[in-house]
């Protein structure tokens, strides 16, 4: 997280912690579904080993205490069929969901977080926290941390990139967010984790998933949009 | 003499009939009939000299050594003794016709020719018993000791109840070790009764009726079995069993009380010793079906069905239970209780008890718990309990129109369930609650 903040416990309860190739984030969806980013499992321009262990860890805000809680292993991994391993430049489809093996027991560190059921969401300039174990200024954190973002107008996003001479693919089930005036932004650690937002109940919705940016804290991150695979997720989870 | 073959009829006649008979003549023709038949003659035609006394030519009739007659003349004629219609019947199955003539046959000079006689005899059944009666009268040896029976052509004997005829055919000696009685109701007595009883008796009287009945013993008077003023019963004594168990010696002149045997088997064994003249005994027995005491709940919860006004051997009753309470026989839980009238007037299975029923502890609600809206720690018939989840993290899943009150009321049934009136037995699930952290960042400094 760039230009964040340390979060307190029960801040981001839903937060999960993983070790796969790499640190990376997740969210808590009911009580044993985790949801991430594909490429946290299958990481783009890289040979990966089939069999890297999935560690998930759960219920804490400092990466040293989380471990001690223990890894929540996973009976099944699955990743959206629209996601492209070898494609470096399309992170369409960056979403995958880890079921737990063993339900978890909710409290006040650790709680699911809700899917959106509408666009209202994605408008221009809703505001959204971002948090994650990934890289700060340079340094890698100990602590979870979080950060406060705009969504950005797609627009913006789109002439940002043609501006950095950039052919990666903004589809629309991605949306970006961040300002390239701040110098806030999610940044490599914190993938996986989501973006939230609160509804007008006072629900915190997780509208997106860090998902790639060009550098961290110099532009827009781009977020996979998840109410375009609610049904997805649904499907996956059943009744859940 | 001419003897006549045995055969039950035939004709005797003088010689020459119809032709006049020979003078000088005599003869005596021997009827037999079988043994056990008597015979029986009679006179069809019948012509001879006639003489004052018959001296001259007479039929002679003689059984059993005794002469019936002496005939002669024809029937109307002043001298002579004809026969007419007179039936003879011998007391055996023998009878001797002698016919004898003199020289001649002459009236006042004339020379006279008589026809002579044509006789008919039959076997006529003999009945030895009436000449029982008729000698025991005399007081000579009766044929038969007790009873005597005839029949066409003989006879037999049998005995007084009590007594076996001998290999004799004739004598009756006592048997009384294997009386059996078997009807509803009767008399038992001892031997001959009112009598004194026949001395060194070992009888044994048996009433054997169907199961289910009981035997009641009713003594008559007079009742005198031989007794010693200090000894109990050292001479004679009457013995009675019940189903094998002993329920009484008895002797004197007292007679015993009624006795109900609650058995459908009783003995009595009567034993005397070689003198003594008391009377002995009689009883009247009857039967009646056995009763099993009314069946009583023994407990206000305890149904009996079609409780009838009394039970007799194999009536049954069933035993069922109130709502929310289960049969139980000691530890064991039954499904279901018949109990049956033994034919010794006993229940077959003892009344069980109705319990009632225990759902037991509810099934734990994870993620939740369980309160009692009743007794707390009570999971008996009626209990509610009221499932919780533990909020805020977890939430009732409720279906629509129903509330988590509602849909976490269970109420232990009369099967003894845990149900909940719209979800029966399923238990309600605790959903997690997202999005709402306890302690969510807010941003103050503006």
């Amino acid at each position: 997280i760039i230009g964040g903040k340390n979060a307190q416990m029960g801040n981001f309860p839903w937060q999960a912690f993983n070790n796969i190739h790499g640190r990376g984030g997740g969210a808590l969806l009911g009580d044993r579904w985790i949801l991430t980013a594909a490429h946290t499992l299958y990481p783009k321009e890289q040979n990966t080993q089939t069999n890297a262990s999935i560690d998930v860890f759960l219920g804490d805000i400092n990466v040293e205490e989380i471990k001690k809680r223990g890894n929540h292993p996973v009976r099944r991994v699955s990743i959206h069929p629209t996601y492209r391993k070898d494609d470096a430049h399309n992170f369409e489809g960056d979403i995958a969901l880890l079921e737990l093996e063993n339900s978890v027991t909710l409290g006040p560190n650790l709680l699911p977080i809700c899917l959106p059921d509408n666009d209202t969401f994605y408008e221009k300039g809703r505001m959204g926290y971002v948090s994650g174990f990934g890289i700060t200024e340079e340094k890698l954190a100990d602590h979870l941390r979080y950060v406060r973002l705009p969504v950005a107008e797609r627009t913006a996003c789109k002439r940002w990139l043609t501006s950095q001479k950039s052919h990666d693919v903004f589809s629309e089930n991605m949306f970006c967010a961040g300002d390239p005036s701040e110098k806030q932004d999610s940044c490599q650690g914190d993938s996986g984790g989501v973006f939230a937002v609160r509804d007008r109940d006072g629900r915190w919705v997780a509208t997106g998933i860090v998902s790639w940016g060009l550098g961290c804290g110099r532009g827009y991150g781009f977020y996979t949009k998840l109410l375009s695979y609610v049904d997805w997720i649904k499907k996956e989870m059943e009744e859940e | 003499s001419i003897p006549i073959s045995q055969e039950l009829f035939g004709e005797v006649t003088s010689p020459l009939y119809p032709k006049p008979y020979p003078n000088n003549f005599e003869t005596t023709t021997v009827l037999t009939v079988p043994t056990g038949y008597r015979v029986k003659l009679v006179f069809w035609q019948f012509d001879l000299e006639p003489s004052e006394g018959c001296f001259y030519d007479y039929v002679k009739i003689s059984a059993d050594k005794k002469t019936l007659g002496r005939f002669c003349g024809q029937l109307g004629s002043p001298l002579g003794n004809p026969p007419g219609k007179k039936e003879f019947i011998s007391e055996g199955n023998k009878m001797l016709l002698t016919f004898h003539t003199d020289f001649s046959n002459e009236e006042n000079g004339t020379i006279m020719f008589y026809k002579g006689f044509l006789a008919y005899y039959q076997a006529v059944d003999l009945d030895e018993c009436a000449s029982q009666r008729n000698t025991v009268e005399e007081n000579l040896q009766p044929q038969c000791q007790h009873l005597c029976h005839n029949y066409v052509g003989g006879y037999f004997c049998s005995c007084r109840p009590g007594y076996e005829l001998q290999k004799d055919g004739y004598s009756c000696q006592v048997e009384c070790s294997r009386e059996l009685y078997t009807e509803p109701s009767g008399y038992v007595s001892s031997l001959e009764y009112p009598q004194p009883y026949p001395p060194d008796l070992r009888c044994n009287y048996s009433i054997r009726v169907e199961r289910g009945y009981t035997i009641h013993l009713k003594f008559l008077e007079p009742f005198e079995i031989d007794d010693h003023q200090q000894v109990h019963c050292p001479y004679d004594q009457l013995q009675i069993y019940a189903n094998g168990r002993n329920i009484g010696e008895f002797c004197g002149k007292q007679r015993p009380t009624d006795l109900d045997t609650s058995s459908n088997s009783v003995d009595l064994l009567f034993f005397t010793d070689e003198s003594g003249d008391s009377r002995g005994w009689k009883l009247h027995y009857t039967t009646s079906i056995i009763k099993c005491p009314q069946p009583k709940p023994l407990d206000e919860f305890t149904i009996i069905q079609n409780l009838q006004s009394q039970y007799q051997f194999r009536d049954y009753f069933i035993a069922t239970c109130k709502q929310g309470y289960q049969l139980v026989e000691g530890d064991q839980v039954l499904l279901s209780f018949t109990a049956v009238c033994q034919d010794d007037g006993t229940w077959h299975r003892a009344m069980p008890r109705c319990k009632i029923k225990d759902c037991g502890q509810p099934r734990s609600l994870r993620n939740g718990g369980f309160n009692y809206t009743t007794t707390k720690g009570v999971t008996t018939y009626q209990a509610r309990i009221q499932y919780y989840c533990h909020e805020p993290y977890y939430k009732m899943k409720t279906r629509d129109g129903s509330s988590e009150a509602e849909q976490g009321t269970y109420t232990c049934t009369a099967q003894g369930i845990w149900k909940n009136e719209r979800e029966g037995e399923k238990i309600p699930r605790c959903l997690p609650v997202c999005g709402k952290p306890v302690n969510p960042v807010v941003e103050k400094q503006r």
